[in-house]
């Protein structure tokens, strides 16, 4: 299966 | 002062179960539009955000906004101690909130519990998410999603979920061989909650870990359908809606280079 990518690449801090 | 007073306690203990296996701490924010929550799992492929509006209880009142850093195994040993059929209400000094005080009381209002949780400090970074105008929207029976999670958990770690018009696919492929499940869009005007339907902007191919997913399904007793949002290279959104608000789960996609 592919690399696991994280939610922080996506959403950023408020 | 902060007092939230839900008929329905059972539903509090549905929410609770569906969030624990994910997040350990976590920081409720009440401010006097209601009850929200927002945390990542320990390594940050997974976020839930949970929305409670204040119009659910019965009363709310929350004078200023400020939160509850809570333990949700020390939460969930308590809520363990109200019956099915409890009305639990919620009580907190705002000002000084160290512990939470949870009262339950049976239907008769004959028995009436009292627990205080002690609160923690919680130090947890808020992410915001953003509008998304998703390629693919699916809704769909949560049991079903459910059984698609635990049955292809047999062949693989990872499914794809590929959605076009016309059907969703997901897919695993592992050592022993590969399953697939394809389900196609059917409308029962008697059975709204057996619905399945698929809203495509464009097709969709994403790759997601089954883990996951299987713990998002903790969330199926709390509604009858649960949406399947998709867009290429984003997170994908699974939501179970409420009567008093909702639970969203996001899961980032597996990738290639």
């Amino acid at each position: 299966s592919l690399p696991q990518s994280t939610i922080d690449e996506f959403f950023s801090t408020n | 002062m902060f007092e939230a007073r839900l008929t329905q306690g059972a539903l509090l203990k549905r929410l609770l179960d569906s969030v624990k296996e994910l997040v350990t701490d976590a920081n409720f924010d009440c401010s006097e539009t209601g009850i929200s929550l927002q945390a990542m799992d320990n390594s940050h492929v997974a976020l839930v955000s949970l929305s409670l509006r204040a119009e659910g209880f019965n009363p709310y009142r929350c004078d200023r906004g400020f939160s509850l850093g809570v333990n949700l195994n020390s939460l969930n040993k308590i809520m363990k101690c109200a019956g099915n059929e409890d009305v639990i209400t919620l009580k907190a000094d705002d000002s000084s909130a160290d512990s939470l005080c949870l009262l339950f009381e049976n239907s008769s209002n004959e028995r009436v519990s009292e627990y205080e949780l002690k609160l923690m400090d919680i130090d947890q970074e808020h992410l915001s998410i953003p509008e998304t105008d998703y390629d693919a929207t699916v809704m769909m029976p949560s049991a079903e999603f459910q059984r698609i999670c635990r049955d292809l958990m047999v062949v693989s770690e990872s499914v794809t979920i590929d959605v076009s018009k016309d059907e969703i696919k997901f897919t695993a492929e592992g050592e022993l061989g590969t399953g697939n499940v394809k389900l196609k869009p059917t409308s029962t005007i008697d059975k709204p909650e057996e619905s399945i339907t698929i809203e495509l902007g464009q097709t969709v191919s994403l790759q997601f870990s089954l883990k996951y997913l299987s713990n998002f399904t903790r969330g199926t007793p709390l509604s009858d359908q649960v949406m399947l949002c998709l867009s290429d290279n984003m997170p994908l959104l699974v939501e179970y809606k409420m009567d008093i608000g909702y639970i969203r789960y996001y899961l980032a996609p597996k990738v290639g280079d």
